[in-house]
C-alpha cells in the first residue's frame, strides 16, 4: 500500500514545489513507484516537469469536483516510473464550489484511497494557504513534510501551520503524522541561516531531517527546462541533497 | 487625496512584504505620511515593523467584518509618519466569513476611502492567493503593484494575475491601474535573472520600475530585528534600492 505526503506550508516561497518535484523524482530513479499530484492552481509542479497545460485532457479538479469521474488516464511524465495528476488555473474556481459541496474536505482523499494500491508514493503539493485545497491535502495525506526555508518570516507561520495540522489530525484524519521539518535554501555565508537551522533543530529535534537543502541555482534553473534536478544537473549540490533527503524518506517509510 | 496602492503576486515569496514595508518607510522618510495596512494573515508586514501581535487592541479583521468599528486608534509604530493596520491570524477565519457577506469585496475599501483624507500613501500588503482578501485590496486600490521575483516560476503566475486585474478593473474597480511591476531578488551571478530581467521589459517596457531590487541578506535579517531596512542598515544595496524606488513611486504619484 503506497504512503502518501502531502508538502504543505502557508509561507510562500519555501521551497515546496521544488521539494515534490525533486523528491518525487529521486523516489522514481530509486525504482519507487510514484504518483505526484498537483493542488495548487498555479500548476507550477505541473510545468516544472515540463507538462504543457494547455494540452491536457483533465486535470485534478475534474476529479474533484465530479467523483463519478474514472481516472483511467495518469499522465505519464517523461520519467520512468512517475506519474502526475496536473493542475491547472481552473483549480483556482474550485475554491469557492468546492466550499458548498458536501464531503468537500474529502474529496481529494477519495482520489488517493482509490490510487494507493498502485503506487509506492502519492507526493501532493499545496497552494501557498490554509485553504480548502490544503485542507483536502492533509485530509488525504499518512504525513505531512514541511519545508521550512531558512528566513525570519518562515519561522512565524510555522506555529499557525501546526495548529492546523493538530485540528485536521483531531477531526478530519485521525491518522495524519508529521513526517519531518526539511530546511531548504540554507546559505551557508549568512547567520541568518544558521541561527534558524540551531533554532529550529533545538526545539523540533528528531522531526527535523539531517539533510539541509542549501541554496543553489541550479534548483531554480531546472524548471525551466522541464526537468527535475536529478535528469537537469545531477552533480550539482541541489541535487545531492534532494538524493540525500529522498534516502531519509525512503527510510521512514520501511520504518 | 492619498493615494492607495496595493501589493499584490498570488506567487509566494516574491517580496510583497519586504516590498510593502520598506516602501511605506523611505516614504514617510521623505515626509509622506503613510498607511501601511496588513490584510494577510500570516502578518509578516506587522510583525517585520516590530508590533507585537498579541498586544494589539483591534486588526483590519474587526473593522472589515464590522463596517461600525470606528478606527479612531491606528497604530503609530516607531517610525514618524508612518501608521500601520495589523492583522494577525484571527484574518485567516475572515476568508469564509466574508464570503457569505453582503458587499464583502467592498470590506476594505470602505475604511481605505474613510481614511483617504488623512495620508499621502495608503499602501496595502496581501496573501499568496487571489481569494476574497486579495480581492477586498484590489477593490480598494487606485493601483496596483506587482512584485516579480527573477525566477522562473514567477514568470508562469504573471498572465493569471493580470487577468484578475482586468476582470476586477471591469466589474468592481474600474479606477484600477497598474502601478508597476518591480523586479525583486535580482542576482547578478545568474543567467537566470538577466534572462528574466530582459524578457520582463522587453515585454512590458514602461511599466516595469528602472530600479531593480537586488538579492540582498540585509533584507532578510531586517525583519528580525522589526525594523525596515532603513533603520536596520541604510547603506546596504538593499536600502539604497528601495529608497530609489519610492522615488520612483513620488515622481508616478506627481505626474
Ligand atoms: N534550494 C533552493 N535554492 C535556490 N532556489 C530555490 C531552492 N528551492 C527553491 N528555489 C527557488 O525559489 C523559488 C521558490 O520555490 P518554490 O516555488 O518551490 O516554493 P513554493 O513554496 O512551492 O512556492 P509557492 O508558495 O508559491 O507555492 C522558486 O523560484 C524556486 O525555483
Ligand atoms: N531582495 C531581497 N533579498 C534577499 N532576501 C529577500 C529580498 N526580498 C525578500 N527577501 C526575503 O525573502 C523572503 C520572501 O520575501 P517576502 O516574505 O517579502 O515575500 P512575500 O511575497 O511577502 O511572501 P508571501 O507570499 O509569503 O506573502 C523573506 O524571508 C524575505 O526576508
Ligand atoms: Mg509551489
Ligand atoms: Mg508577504
Amino acid at each position: 500500500m503506497g504512503k502518501s505526503i502531502v508538502i504543505a506550508n502557508q509561507k510562500g516561497g519555501v521551497g515546496k514545489t521544488t521539494t515534490a518535484i525533486n523528491l518525487a523524482s529521486f523516489l522514481a530513479a530509486f525504482e519507487k513507484k510514484v504518483l505526484l499530484i498537483d493542488i495548487d492552481p498555479q500548476g507550477n509542479a505541473t510545468s516544472g516537469l515540463g507538462v504543457e497545460k494547455d494540452q491536457i485532457d483533465r486535470t485534478i479538479y475534474d476529479f474533484m469536483i465530479d467523483p463519478d469521474e474514472r481516472i483511467n488516464n495518469l499522465l505519464e511524465c517523461k520519467i520512468k516510473n512517475l506519474y502526475i495528476i496536473p493542475s491547472n488555473v481552473h483549480l483556482a474556481g474550485a475554491q469557492v464550489e468546492l466550499i458548498n459541496m458536501e464531503n468537500r474536505e474529502y474529496r481529494l482523499k477519495k482520489i488517493v484511497d482509490d490510487l494507493r494500491a498502485e503506487f509506492d508514493f502519492i507526493i501532493i503539493d499545496t497552494p501557498p494557504s490554509l485553504g480548502i485545497l490544503t485542507l483536502n491535502g492533509l485530509v488525504a495525506a499518512d504525513t505531512v513534510l514541511i519545508p521550512l526555508q531558512c528566513e525570519y518570516y518562515a519561522m512565524e507561520g510555522l506555529t499557525q501551520l501546526l495548529n492546523t495540522i493538530k485540528r485536521v489530525k483531531k477531526v478530519l484524519n485521525p491518522g495524519l503524522e508529521l513526517e519531518g521539518i526539511l530546511l531548504t535554501m540554507y546559505d551557508s555565508r549568512t547567520n541568518l541561516s544558521s541561527q534558524i537551522v540551531s533554532e529550529v533543530t533545538d526545539y523540533f529535534k528528531e522531526k527535523v531531517f539531517k539533510t539541509i537543502i542549501p541554496r543553489n541555482v541550479k534548483l531554480s534553473e531546472s524548471p525551466s527546462f522541464g526537468k527535475p534536478i536529478d535528469q537537469y544537473q545531477p552533480d550539482s549540490t541541489g541535487a545531492l541533497s534532494y538524493k540525500e533527503f529522498s534516502k531519509e524518506i525512503m527510510k521512514n517509510a520501511t520504518a
